[in-house]
């Protein structure tokens, strides 16, 4: 019903969907392959 | 697939941090997470007590993980917006944990194929293949319902699939987010020798003969059957409901056969509990009378007690008559113990009697309350598909109800609303961090196979609506005022959940339906306790500190050994780096260069001086025969 809230807003985004939309540019869509700080 | 080298491998328990930073749904889901490995997997999970290595699990941007242990200290893993889902967290985990992506494997295009003019232009690299250098696909085949597939739609620039698979049917199974698949499981286990997990316990579906080592009771007037049906019903078992000829078994007590008060016991095997508390599942059926009843007890045996003290933990009455009833009970052993089934047999008449099927024991929490939907099928994209659960109340005293969705045609929704109830005047109003988890349970009979599709959201008493009302107020306040079946009026507040729980080709892809009955498990728990910070100890040793001072390169990583820090260099079949700092590549076909240079040096030399040997040899004796003769001469000549 239009009351309801869709945490979703009415679109099944997968993983990558979601990083792509935050203009990430991962390894493979969600891997990260630098070097991390210590 | 998994990275090759033993050096990426985490222990069997990680460390682990939840972050400041995480929404407090993102960490309660990701605890339920962590549940599923512990259930399906020799993985466990510790709070980070000053470990060397540990995940920090932190809200960045966006869903992301490192493959593999990479001996960093605090090496993070991010849960960002909209990742709080249960598959994305153990997808993200199996990164950690040391895996690639499905599609990347070697022998991708033998399966799917890739369709390069639909990617979005910058994004194929994203769908390249790695060799069996670089990945281990360790012996399993491809897998289309692998967690860890791309789905169809991946990357892509338009509306058609970038991602085509050679068989059809799997076309839309790929990018599942439901739970791990069997071969996700078989891989994970076999990366890292799992032999148990730490909180399966058992699981039954009486296939075999031998009933999975359950026992008659004794000194009782009856036993239970092994049977594939029973006369007054059911007419198949649970497990596959008659879909295999020659199989299909459960167990019955034939109430009708005995007399008012007699009594049925199945006893399992002698089970031996890890962590404390259970949670016993199992479908039941009644075929006899509604007085029958089904008695739960436990046996349990404290040390020198051999023959066990009889518990009594629920009785199961007024069992719904004519369908399987899925029950789950709540057991807290901490002995040796077995669970016993009573069947007893109720006054009223019986023309049949009480059956058992697909049991599991497992040593998780069970759900708080169960929504069955009987007839299913018959609401999927049609205008009555608008279902209402009926009211439950949470540990804490929250009512509340489920709405499920069925009328698009591709996507069910759900949606999570408190009511007003029976306890609304002593309980905090907004309501306060009450995490709902709902599952739509995967029917398979074994709990360990099971994919089911679970969302939780959590009530935040700060959120508003557009009309200034806080969302989670008392319902009898900001809900609307509706109508249960019978008449009795009561208050809904606003709902809260997804349109895209899931969609109907994935819940036709597993045994969310059977014999047209659904399940939906609810558990709402009090989840406050989450918004503190984790205890954070200083870092044991100085083993960051002492890797700090050198620099591994060409991946390679640094380790403390004998308290000195050294690089563990990467390494292949035919290849490898050594060195101080693993800046020296070597390979076998330097190795066989080197080898037959050497051979061709040292014959070289050995025949110089072979040569050299033989020339000054061969001087030597001539000037020796020269000067023999002149001597010969000389005495000749003197004789003369």
């Amino acid at each position: 019903t239009p009351e309801d809230f869709d945490i979703d807003g009415g679109i099944d985004q997968d993983i990558f969907d979601i990083n792509e939309d935050l203009g990430l540019d991962l390894f493979e869509g969600d891997i990260k392959l630098g070097a991390q700080d210590r | 697939n998994s990275i090759i080298g033993e050096m990426y491998r985490w222990p069997h328990t990680i460390p682990y941090v939840l972050e400041d930073s995480l929404d407090i749904n993102a960490k309660g889901v990701i605890l339920n997470a962590f549940e599923r490995y512990r259930l399906k997997t020799c993985i466990d999970f510790k709070p980070w007590s000053g470990e060397a290595n540990y995940i920090s699990v932190i809200k960045g941007s966006g869903c992301w993980s490192y493959v593999g242990n990479r001996h960093v200290g605090r090496q993070e893993l991010s849960i960002g917006a909209n990742c709080d889902r249960i598959a994305t967290v153990q997808h993200e985990f199996l990164h950690a944990l040391g895996f690639w992506h499905e599609q990347s494997r070697s022998d991708r295009d033998d399966y799917v194929s890739i369709i390069w003019d639909r990617i979005l232009s910058g994004r194929e690299h994203n769908f390249n293949i790695y060799d069996d250098e670089v990945s281990d696909s360790l012996n399993v085949p491809y897998d289309y319902t692998s967690v860890m597939h791309y789905s169809k739609t991946a990357f892509q620039n338009g509306t058609e699939p970038t991602i085509v698979t050679r068989i059809s049917d799997f076309e839309d199974v790929i990018g599942q987010r439901m739970d791990f698949s069997d071969y996700d499981l078989l891989k994970l286990n076999r990366l890292y020798n799992c032999t148990s997990s730490l909180s399966f316990m058992d699981s039954c579906n009486f296939e075999l003969e031998n009933v999975c080592g359950m026992i008659q009771g004794s000194g009782d007037a009856a036993d239970w059957q092994r049977v594939s049906r029973a006369s007054g019903g059911p007419e198949t078992d649970h497990s596959n409901m008659g879909q295999c000829e020659g199989s299909g078994f459960f167990m019955h007590f034939d109430s009708s056969s005995v007399n008012v008060g007699a009594t049925a016991r199945l006893e399992s095997r002698t089970l031996y509990p890890k962590r404390g508390f259970q949670c016993l599942q199992f479908f039941l059926y009644n075929s006899g009378s509604e007085d029958d009843q089904l008695n739960i007890y436990v046996r349990e045996y404290p040390a020198g007690n051999v023959d066990g003290s009889l518990t009594l933990v629920e009785e199961l009455k007024e069992i719904p008559v004519g369908s399987w009833q899925l029950y789950h009970v709540t057991l807290n052993v901490a002995n040796t113990f077995r669970v016993v089934f009573e069947g007893r047999r109720g006054s009223g008449a019986s023309l049949g009697g009480l059956s058992i099927d697909d049991i599991n024991l497992s040593e998780t929490r069970c759900p708080h309350n169960i929504w069955h939907i009987r007839n299913f099928t018959q609401f999927i994209g049609s205008p009555n598909g608008s279902l209402y659960s009926p009211p439950f109340y949470s540990p804490k005293g929250y009512a509340y109800q489920i709405y499920l969705n069925l009328e698009s045609t591709t996507n069910v929704g759900i949606y999570f609303h408190l009511i007003s109830g029976a306890n609304d005047d002593q309980l905090q109003w907004p309501c306060p961090w009450q995490q709902a988890t709902m599952t739509f349970l995967d029917q398979n009979p074994d709990i360990q196979q099971r994919m089911s599709n679970q969302r939780s959201i959590t009530t935040d008493p700060f959120m508003t609506t557009d009309d200034g009302n806080y969302l989670w107020d008392r319902p009898s306040r900001v809900g609307q005022v509706v109508v249960f079946p019978n008449g009795t009026e009561y208050s809904r507040g606003r709902g809260y959940g997804t349109s895209a729980f899931i969609t109907y080709e994935r819940l036709r892809s597993r045994d969310f339906i059977k014999g047209d009955d659904a399940f939906i498990l609810l558990t709402v728990e009090d989840v406050s306790h989450l918004n503190s910070t984790q205890n954070q100890p200083v870092p044991t040793s100085s083993v960051d500190d002492l890797c700090s001072e050198i620099t591994c390169e060409n991946d390679g990583i640094c380790t403390v050994r004998n308290g000195k820090a050294e690089c563990r260099c990467p390494s292949g079949k035919d290849w490898w780096y050594s060195g101080e700092r693993c800046e020296k590549r070597g390979s076998t076909r330097d190795t066989i260069v080197i080898a037959a240079s050497s051979t061709a040096a040292v014959f070289a030399a050995m025949l110089i001086v072979t040569l050299v040997s033989v020339y000054c040899t061969r001087k030597k004796y001539r000037k020796k025969t020269s000067s023999n003769t002149t001597a010969m001469t000389l005495e000749t000549q003197h004789a003369f």
